[in-house]
């Protein structure tokens, strides 16, 4: 187990080997854009393992790690006959598709889109998230995830109903009549009546104004 | 590459199994079974602590969509539709193995398993640190159900994890997407009901406030109309709102509103209940002695029981009573059945549009205060009552005439059924 000494955990301590690599360069920013699906793999098989492994494998990332770790030159470019280690190379076509997948990053993430590894990428790259890759190869994959404000649903009569209601019909019959949140109400017009008990439904008068109120808890 | 074909033939052989009848990849069935396993247990949360928020997790999927889950801890594990477990590293046979803390926190296969890095500082959701489970399980379900990552603000499947927040729920988007995949919740329902509230004011005016209901068997929804949706957390189990009522549900409400008369009324089967408003309960007894339950042929004399709906309108100060093709008019002050009823419902309500009426069998005759519109329910669908509004803008319209029918879901939404035993969490 982790070292800890407080009743709630509190003090849980996690050593430094159990953090997670940091993204802290170009190269494992390229690893990141490949992780989850910005960069397309280059040379790598058909069949991709599971849905989610739509990039590369953690085992081919590993392995790409260590080898950098170790300061043996890794290609990846396409396997030449001879054999060995080669020189890193960054083919033309490779750094534009690098230069391209992290501006695509940058523009889903919502930062300014430089093409440049800068602080701000690195800060959002190294955010808690989820390990899905937000980009399938997969032709039969759940749909890629949208990229602009408006989700890519095909509006249908039903659907311009739905939303029709939520923006603008049902609020103005709303407005007409009552107005509010979670409870609504009808100020009773009949200002000499103060006794609720005699509140009747024909005293009604409607108010549009608006009371708000936030989201009741769940 | 054994373990590359391995997986693959897998998920080649789940997609087979949970194509849905759309074509669309998403689970067939809509009750679904997880179970948090056993090797895959958390070491920051107790147990309980785990499955209690893993139960809520699968219940606010619940609350938006047709599906049902239930948690089984005892059939096979190849029975188990999702499979949940926490795990550091190289975990649980799992081919993506996790980083440590910080960075990548879940990760789910489509139509399977789901995965928490147990490295990961994961809370339980009263806790305003740390990375609330809670979120991440919904946004993890979210991926099993088929749903990808988006980048839209406020939805729950965003890729990135945003901290705490007061409340986190399901926004409008992240519900049409779901359903986007397996459907609208349908469903008839028992009773609906807009439920009257009399306050005062600091300054001492008198308030009327109303809450919209739908009942279902033994369940009820408060109905946001504002929001368009249920209330966060519904539907509730009928006899925790309203005391003393059949626990399986009832047939009608009704109240009855004049400047004389403030009473409140339940039906079901051959008996009725008047409710209490000021202490929220049934009536024991009546001034007069009369016990409650009562028979509706002793309160209601000439009206049928059972009966399948009613509703009471201001207009005549009549009670409608719905049993078949007929409908019976009840003269509150007469306390006797209006002159010339029963009558058939497509005399008294007819079409609009030719052969588009219920013609008999209603489940619920609703008066909206939101709509200004009586409705006829009847399975799926319902019918609104032309009133004075409409007949004003097209005078040709009969009167109680139905306009052509329209779908439930389209006009009230997400009114959606949970698995029973999701009812207490």
């Amino acid at each position: 187990e982790k070292l800890f000494h407080n009743r709630d955990h509190s003090d849980v301590q996690t050593p430094p080997s159990r953090h997670a690599p940091a993204v802290a360069d170009e190269f494992e920013a390229e690893l990141f854009l490949s992780r989850y699906g910005f960069i397309k793999p280059v040379d790598w098989e058909e069949n991709q393992l599971l849905d989610s492994d739509a990039s590369f494998p953690d085992d081919f990332l590993d392995d790409l790690q260590a080898r950098i770790q170790e300061g043996t030159s890794v290609s990846r470019s396409r396997d030449s006959p001879q054999s060995g280690p080669h020189e890193l190379h960054k083919s033309q076509a490779e750094n534009q598709a690098f230069v391209s997948a992290l501006k695509e990053f940058q523009r889903v993430s919502g930062l300014p889109v430089t093409g440049a590894f800068d602080e701000a990428t690195k800060e959002a790259m190294n955010k808690p998230r989820c390990g899905v890759p937000d980009k399938k190869t997969d032709p039969d994959a759940p749909v890629e995830p949208e990229t602009s404000q408006t989700d890519g649903f095909n509006e249908t009569d039903s659907d311009n109903t739905a939303s029709d209601a939520f923006g603008s019909s049902a609020n103005s019959s709303e407005d007409d009549a009552f107005s509010f949140n979670n409870t609504e109400s009808l100020l009773v017009g009949v200002s000499n009546d103060t006794n609720a008990n005699a509140t009747s439904p024909d005293s009604f008068s409607y108010d549009g104004a608006n009371t708000s109120q936030g989201d009741a808890a769940r | 590459r054994r373990k590359r074909r391995l997986a693959s033939l897998v998920l080649e052989r789940r997609r087979r199994r949970d194509l849905g009848g759309s074509g669309s990849a998403a689970f067939s069935k809509t009750v679904l079974r997880w179970r948090l396993i056993g090797e895959g247990y958390s070491s920051q949360l107790t147990v309980e602590e785990q499955r209690y928020v893993f139960r809520l997790a699968f219940r606010m999927w619940s609350e938006v969509s047709p599906l049902e889950f239930v948690e089984d801890a005892r059939s096979p594990l190849e029975e188990v539709d999702i499979k949940l477990g926490f795990g550091t590293g190289r975990h649980l046979g799992c081919s993506q193995k996790f980083d440590g803390t910080g960075q990548e926190f879940a990760h789910a296969w489509f139509l399977g398993d789901i995965h928490f890095d147990d490295d990961e500082h994961f809370t339980a959701p009263s806790s305003h640190s740390g990375i609330s489970l809670l979120k991440v399980a919904v946004h993890e379900i979210g991926h099993v159900l088929g749903l990808p990552h988006t980048y839209r603000p406020g939805s729950i499947m965003q890729p990135s994890y945003l901290p705490h927040e007061s409340s986190f729920e399901m926004d409008w988007m992240d519900r049409k997407a779901i359903q986007h995949l397996y459907g609208a919740c349908k469903g008839r329902f028992d009773t609906v009901f807009d439920w009257i509230r009399k306050e005062k004011t600091p300054s001492g005016d008198a308030i009327v406030r109303f809450n919209t209901y739908f009942l279902r068997d033994g369940w009820y929804w408060l109905y946001e109309n504002r929001n368009n949706r249920t209330r966060y957390g519904d539907p509730v189990a009928l006899q925790i709102g309203w005391h003393g009522l059949p626990s399986d549900g009832v047939d009608a409400h009704v109240h009855v509103w004049s400047r004389k008369r403030d009473a409140v009324y339940f039906f079901k089967g051959t008996q009725f209940w008047r409710y209490r408003i000021e202490n929220d309960q049934v009536f024991i007894q009546e001034p007069d002695g009369h016990r409650y339950p009562r028979m509706i042929s002793e309160g209601f004399p000439g009206v049928p029981a059972p009966i399948d709906t009613a509703f009471y309108d201001r207009r005549d100060s009549h009670i409608y009573f719905f049993k078949g093709t007929l409908v019976y008019a009840f003269s509150v002050e007469g306390s006797s059945l209006a002159r010339g009823f029963p009558k058939p419902i497509r005399d008294v309500f007819p079409p609009v549009e030719r052969g588009d009426h219920p013609d008999g069998n209603i489940d619920a005759a609703y008066f909206s205060y939101t709509h200004g519109a009586i409705f006829l329910l009847k399975g799926t669908r319902f019918w609104r009552v032309a009133g004075s509004r409409e007949r004003w803008r097209r005078p040709f319209l009969p009167r109680n005439g139905l306009l052509p029918h329209k779908q439930v879901d389209q006009q009230w939404f997400d009114i959606c059924n949970v698995h029973p035993s999701a009812l207490k969490l």
